[in-house]
């Protein structure tokens, strides 16, 4: 890998993007998808965060022009160049153009936009071209066939980590220093006793439970649950995600991760997303959700951030006054910070690191103790 | 006069040449006499500096497998630092 002359980066994890117009090649969602999906392939691997902007200025501007298009760097009509980024820095700095005189696809009959997208990326983040031709920031585009399962070379890694590290953020989200090596991402294994879950919620009946970028999909009909690559249901969503919860009325599932939410009915992602978590009523305070669960006889989704939570009345809409309260006092056993919730047979499963409390809201007690996958069978 | 398919076909690549290394290994632009004479020893350095690059077989010279590469969509970013 190579970075820029100078080494360019962004002094700060948490970036802004604009998208600020639209090829006629694609629909709006699908190019809102595409840019969200390659920024996600460096999120994956990098402490940084993307959240789009609408207006102004953001610190990596997408746009789609033709010819000369006002930085003295004319593309070129169709072919040959596709598109150019900017390194890391302010004004024209990290912004990424596309060559509109070409084919834009979502699959590979024409120019692929997530791949060139993920390129021009990286340049946004610092990294110049490899020499590496298993690399993404290798100069000539070279469409790959599993678009789904796209993943990033082990030289595309080692550079932006060699940037960014690869997962701590110091608590004023400025960069931390990178690590000595980046690690090997582990599959995780179901029955792995020391297995913690990002997120539990249902489905249309069956229960998904999120870890890293994979999630378990268990039905109550089938003993063994499916075990599959978020991206590959829903391309646009993160990984490592905060909370999920399920709004059965709706038939919509909502994810959370950083400030921002997803929202997906069955295999469709739902446009209009990601929305801020603050136009859920949470204070600026709430940097992200922990864990979340919707009752469907109550209609209130449950908002577990820290030693508090927060009500929503899906009814009207709107965040219930009187919070946040204090989980241990209105769920007395629950006192640490829960990773995920779930409800079945009208008990909340609080999951904390490797263990899960069964909670009877009616009695408000914790009944029983469990291993966090006791789900699986194992 | 219409030319000779060959010699045609060498001047469209010599011209694709000169601009991909102008673009893209900073080639300067005064140095078209020097790609017109590709065994001249700047253009072959340039040459064989884009082979090691994009991982090709460092010839020098502008061989099938050169074109083919120079010939695929790419970014437009240049390879080498300004």
């Amino acid at each position: 890998f190579n970075t820029f002359p100078g080494t360019p980066k962004w002094g700060k994890t948490q970036l802004t993007y604009r998208i600020v117009n639209y090829t006629p090649d694609l629909s709006r969602e699908a190019v809102d998808a595409a840019i969200g999906k390659a920024l996600r392939v460096w999120e994956e691997v990098t402490p940084l965060t993307f959240s789009r902007i609408y207006d102004g200025e953001a610190d990596i501007m997408v746009s789609f022009a033709v010819g000369e298009h006002g930085d003295f760097i004319p593309f070129d009509g169709p072919g040959t160049v596709l598109a150019h980024a900017y390194a890391p820095g302010p004004g024209l700095n990290g912004d990424a153009h596309f060559d509109d005189d070409e084919q834009w696809t979502e699959d590979t009959t024409g120019t692929n936009l997530f791949l060139v997208a993920a390129h021009e990326l990286g340049h946004s983040l610092g990294l110049f071209h490899s020499a590496n031709p298993e690399a993404l920031m290798y100069p000539v585009y070279k469409f790959s066939q599993n678009m789904a399962q796209f993943r990033l070379s082990q030289d595309d890694v080692n550079g932006i980590q060699s940037l960014y590290g690869s997962a701590t953020v110091s608590p004023d989200h400025s960069v931390a220093p990178p690590e000595s090596g980046p690690p090997e991402s582990a599959t995780p294994t179901m029955c792995d006793p020391a297995l913690t879950f990002d997120a539990v919620t249902t489905l249309r009946g069956e229960a998904l439970f999120f870890k890293d970028r994979y999630f378990w999909r268990k039905s109550l009909r089938t003993h063994e649950p499916g075990f599959y690559l978020i991206s590959s249901f829903w391309p646009s969503l993160p990984s490592s995600i905060d909370a999920a919860y399920e709004v059965a009325g709706k038939d919509t599932v909502f994810i959370f991760k950083g400030n921002q939410f997803w929202a997906i009915r069955g295999h469709e992602e739902q446009s209009g997303y990601p929305k801020s978590i603050y136009t859920l009523g949470f204070p600026a305070t709430v940097r992200k959700i922990d864990a979340a669960i919707s009752s469907k006889e109550k209609k209130k989704t449950y908002f577990f951030v820290g030693d508090k939570y927060w009500r929503f009345d899906e009814k009207r809409q709107s965040m219930e006054p009187g919070f946040p309260r204090k989980v241990a006092e209105d769920f007395p056993g629950v006192h640490s910070q829960v990773d995920a919730v779930y409800e079945a047979f009208g008990f909340f499963y609080f999951f904390n690191g490797s263990l899960q409390l069964e909670f009877d809201p009616n009695a408000k007690k914790v009944t029983h103790f469990l291993k966090s996958n006791s789900w699986f069978n194992c | 006069y219409p030319l000779h398919g060959a010699t045609r076909g060498e001047d469209t690549s010599m011209d694709l040449l000169q601009q991909y290394l102008e673009n893209y290994y900073g080639l300067a632009k005064d140095a078209t006499q020097f790609v017109k004479r590709k065994d001249s020893s700047p253009v072959v350095k340039k040459i064989q500096e884009m082979q090691r690059f994009l991982g090709l077989e460092m010839t020098g010279k502008l061989d099938s497998g050169t074109m083919e590469v120079m010939r695929k969509p790419r970014c437009g970013v240049p390879d080498i630092g300004h």
